[in-house]
């Protein structure tokens, strides 16, 4: 799975994902990520979401929009939304993954309960920040 | 001057850290790299936010180490299946598609539907038929195959089991 998240000059969230599913799976199975407010989900009053990990715990704990709710409804900050989605919501239900995010002032948080993410980000004119695992 | 931000993942399904070698660790590094630089200079150029993360994820579906795109993994029956999404912040649009085979880079395809139909979420052969109404492109079966991802499906098939992403010691059987 592969995601984007990014706010504009004019203060303007998106939020992509894209992915090839799982390994030898069967049935039509659709995770996450094309799921709107599961794997995705953008709001410029809140943030831009975008999962990955095993999709069906992404699905019941509703992840991507869950952050959003967490800022919008009981004023928690976007680090404080997705440490509590990810590190403490779905590590309870067992699922394994992370998210990356963004806030309209530019805050951005990669967040993971996994070994490690595929993760990127650069704010600014600031140096690109590149790892794989937790370090 | 506001500021301007934007983040990537290639996965959270890494290959174990005792079986990175510095040439992957390379080669992921630098396909990041490459996808957030082509993200970051739109948006540096007053491009939208949209814009960057649609270009930032088509680079990383043309790279074949991360699973989407042209390094989609195997299904049980041997083909690539694939699902993307896009939504827009500020008018709340979205656009999704899933299960399409073929397709090169579903995430246009999940912006197109945004833009040029009335729905969300498109799937399959319904989805591939908007896609050829749309005139993007296709490509054949060998240009989603990728020696690395079969083994991986091999294996799968062997033990009966479904894997994550790069993930090797974690599966869900």
């Amino acid at each position: 799975t592969v995601g984007a998240v990014a706010v504009d000059l004019e203060g303007n969230l998106a939020a992509a994902t894209s992915t090839g599913g799982m390994t030898n799976k069967k049935y039509n199975r659709i995770g996450d990520s094309p799921i709107i407010g599961a794997g995705t989900y953008a709001n410029n009053e809140t943030c831009a979401v975008s999962c990955t990990g095993h999709g069906e715990y992404f699905m019941r704990a509703v992840v991507a929009y869950d952050v959003s709710c967490l800022m919008e409804y009981k004023g928690y900050s976007l680090q404080q939304a997705c440490d509590y989605v990810v590190n403490d919501k779905l590590v309870k239900l067992g699922g394994e993954g992370g998210l990356i995010a963004v806030d309209a002032q530019a805050n951005i948080v990669l967040s993971f309960n996994s070994e490690g993410m595929y993760r990127a980000a650069r704010r600014n004119q600031e140096p690109t920040y590149l790892r794989i695992y937790n370090d | 001057m506001k500021n301007i931000a934007l983040a990537i993942h290639g996965g959270a399904g890494t290959i174990l850290r005792t079986a990175m070698t510095p040439e992957k660790e390379r080669q992921y590094l630098t396909a990041l790299e490459q996808a957030i630089e082509v993200g970051h200079q739109i948006l540096r150029s007053g491009g939208t936010a949209v814009e960057a993360v649609i270009k930032a994820v088509q680079r990383l579906e043309d790279n074949p180490v991360f699973n989407a795109g042209k390094g989609s993994v195997f299904t049980h029956d041997g083909h690539h299946e694939m699902d993307a999404a896009l939504m827009c912040g500020r008018t709340l649009e979205a656009g999704a598609v899933a299960g399409v085979k073929n397709v090169r880079n579903p995430i246009i395809l999940a912006n197109e539907i945004r833009v040029h139909s009335e729905h969300v979420l498109l799937t399959g052969s319904g989805a591939e038929e908007f896609a050829r109404e749309r005139n993007l492109p296709f490509e054949p079966d060998t240009f989603f195959y990728d020696e690395y991802r079969y083994q991986q499906w091999v294996q799968a098939q062997a033990t009966n089991t479904v894997s994550l992403d790069h993930t090797e010691d974690r599966k869900f059987g």
